[in-house]
């Protein structure tokens, strides 16, 4: 464990907190993209089903369970709960167009050929496309709540800190995995125009045009 | 391998 992976991990927590919370106490999913609320699930069932087969630290068994369950309940808020609230017109990503070539690349591009290393590769890809949904729902509607914005900084915070974790274990521990560089990268580019708006119009209310 | 210490990332 390094500073960078642990202030990562407390930021990741803290986005899929703050999230749920403000739907609980708000009782409403406004502006919230359930399809990438959804991917995100599948992101952590696909990545974690290693709770089963092996301890790795309670630390790494309690965040897992913590960011699985967390997951589950803000789609079951969405869909369920507060499905009235649910802005189902803005949320149109076309998922499939997303889930469907990183299966496919799961498949292709993997470092081992096992069940559980594919469904560990998917998990990285998804997880690095899994946000567009809710960016795309935001510049359709043209604005979001400060509260979401707090959400999104910190989960692209989240993989911008891993990138300097992968740095920091490959000077010190000698290692590194491409792949889960090269999605993290990703994954942390489709939130730069969204670090630019808001660290540039930080305060009072967004007007985006991602 | 190599790459599998990552696994006891999150």
């Amino acid at each position: 464990m390094n500073i960078f992976r642990l202030i990562g991990d407390l930021s990741h927590l803290a986005a899929i907190i703050i999230l749920l919370l403000k739907i609980w106490k708000s009782r409403s999913c406004a502006g919230i993209s359930g399809k990438s609320q959804i991917l995100f699930a599948i992101v952590f069932t696909t990545r974690y089903l290693d709770l089963l087969t092996s301890f790795i630290s309670l630390y790494n068994t309690c965040m897992k369970v913590i960011y699985i369950g967390c997951a589950y309940a803000t789609v079951y808020l969405i869909y369920m709960k507060f499905r009235a609230t649910y802005d189902g017109n803005h949320d149109s990503f076309r998922v499939e167009f997303l889930v469907v070539p990183v299966g496919g690349l799961a498949v292709l591009i993997n470092h081992d050929f096992s069940f559980l290393e594919i469904l560990w590769t998917f998990s990285i890809y998804l997880e690095s496309v899994a946000i567009l949904p809710q960016l795309f729902m935001i510049s359709k509607t043209g604005e979001a709540e400060t509260i979401t914005t707090h959400y999104l900084f910190c989960l692209g915070l989240y993989r911008a800190l891993y990138l300097f974790n992968w740095i920091w274990r490959f000077y010190f521990e000698g290692f590194f995995d491409m792949i889960a560089i090269v999605a993290g990268v990703v994954q942390t580019v489709l939130y730069c125009d969204f670090f630019y708006l808001y660290v540039t119009k930080d305060g009072k209310g967004y007007r985006f045009s991602i | 391998q190599l790459h599998n210490k990552l696994k006891d990332e999150l």
